[in-house]
């Protein structure tokens, strides 16, 4: 049975892309096989592997508003092993269409169910709210991985995020885990980098990954040209972290 | 009478706040009163001002559901001429309490209605996506300031940002002007920059501000100490470039 992390962080710009992108494609890499679901109408984890926003496609839209099946919906990457379900704009308006439906947060898990047992992982990249579409992916989720920079506004959003993951504990019964806290865009010749780092050590302790994500020009430029980094540039700190998360992941799972 | 500003991009990251608090700062520093709206459930203005978020102080929220004119909520900051509208996590409910009500989007200009006399600019910083709270700053601005980081994803949004604009010019009859794209964090040093930067001043000509804000840790450092680069480092090229945007939109309004 595959297990589905949510990637997602109110906090814009933090790296939920970036991670989730690169962290499905280094689990591939393990020969497993990878579900990437665009859960933002951003669509960049879509263009980000060198998918074109296509009007006639199916993207997660139809899949959450149950009118096709997510099989149907499912495209293969040019990345061995790592399959996306696509979005664009239009998901947008989920938010205001959900709002109406009954069981409007259960949408995405119902949905994926059938897709579980086909991956190994199923990887979701939430847009930067804590909206219906991100309310989605937490329920259908057996864990959160949660990107943040080492910048004062990333620390400040962080107690709504454990709040919000509470209370989705809390109300649906739903047992959601923390995957982990990653660090992204690492700095280490910044005071502020290592301060925030020390304060989020202190206070999540053994929740945080080792593996840290240095800030890379390569993992900025691989979007552009459809790439993971590691077809982009495997030798690049980028790729060489994407990896060690990746392990670092698979390790938790077999010793939890 | 008040020119109202709106700082908007769907792209999470790229320099919104930040904007906001310190173009705010830098036109008060030329003597004018000015008003900064926190339209953001994430508060960011708020507490990147030094002021903390207090269940019992009136916020943008009362304000834009009608419960509270808009006098009662605003509060001053530590910086002279700047007058500060701050939001809470509250605020995220507002995008699906307005859903039902009639004439949704104007909820924010009609509030704004009576400030507009008072104050010789009004910035209103946005959350990153096209939801009701961004729907409703566009539809209160005269002019809409887009802040855009040199990447890859960067400019994905750009084309559904000005897809939104051009509707609610549209569907709203209101004339919203472009006041300005800004790069932000723009680092010389890298490829993927100036390749960008190219390809904006291709496509936008000159809606694209002559200020450049460079990349600059002290920009990074100011919330964490509640104030804007202007208090914490006058000396800095953050506060330079603010103080030089400042100048460059006072300019334009003269000549236009
Ligand atoms: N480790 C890194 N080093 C350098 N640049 C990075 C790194 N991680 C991400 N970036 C770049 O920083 C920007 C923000 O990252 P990304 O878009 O992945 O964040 P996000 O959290 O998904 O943003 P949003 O909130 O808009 O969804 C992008 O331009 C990306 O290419
Ligand atoms: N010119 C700059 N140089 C260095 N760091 C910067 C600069 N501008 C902003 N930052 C930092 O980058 C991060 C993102 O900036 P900011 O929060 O202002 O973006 P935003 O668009 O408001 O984000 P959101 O989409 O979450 O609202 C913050 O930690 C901020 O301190
Ligand atoms: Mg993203
Ligand atoms: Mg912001």
């Amino acid at each position: 049975m595959g297990k589905i992390i949510a990637v997602a962080n109110q906090k814009g710009g933090v790296g939920k892309t970036t991670t989730a992108i690169n962290l499905a494609a280094a689990l591939a890499a393990n020969d497993l096989e990878v579900l990437l679901v665009d859960s933002d109408p951003q669509g960049n984890s879509t263009t980000g592997l060198g998918i074109d926003k296509d009007p006639d496609r199916l993207t997660t839209y139809q899949v959450l508003l149950g009118s096709h099946p997510i099989q149907d919906a499912v495209i293969p990457t040019a990345f061995q092993g790592l399959s996306l379900l696509p979005a664009d704009q239009n998901l947008a308006a989920a938010n205001i269409e959900l709002v109406e439906l009954p069981e409007r947060q259960f949408k995405l898990r119902h949905a994926l169910a059938n897709a579980r047992s086909l991956y190994r992982y199923i990887l979701i990249d939430c847009p930067p709210a804590l909206d219906l579409l991100t309310i989605n992916a937490l329920s259908a989720a057996d864990s959160v991985l949660i990107p943040i920079q080492c910048e004062f506004f990333a620390l400040e959003g962080i107690s709504e995020l454990i709040g919000t993951i509470d209370r989705i504990k809390e109300s649906f019964g739903h047992p959601l885990e923390i995957e982990g806290i990653l660090l992204t865009m690492y700095d280490d010749r910044t005071n502020l980098a290592r301060q925030v780092a020390n304060d989020l050590r202190e206070f999540f302790e053994n929740e945080i990954f080792r593996t840290v994500i240095p800030r890379s020009i390569r993992l900025a430029e691989a979007p552009s040209f459809g790439q993971p980094i590691l077809a982009y540039d495997v030798r690049s700190r980028g790729a060489e972290s994407y990896i060690r998360l990746a392990k670092e992941i698979l390790e938790n799972e077999q010793t939890s």
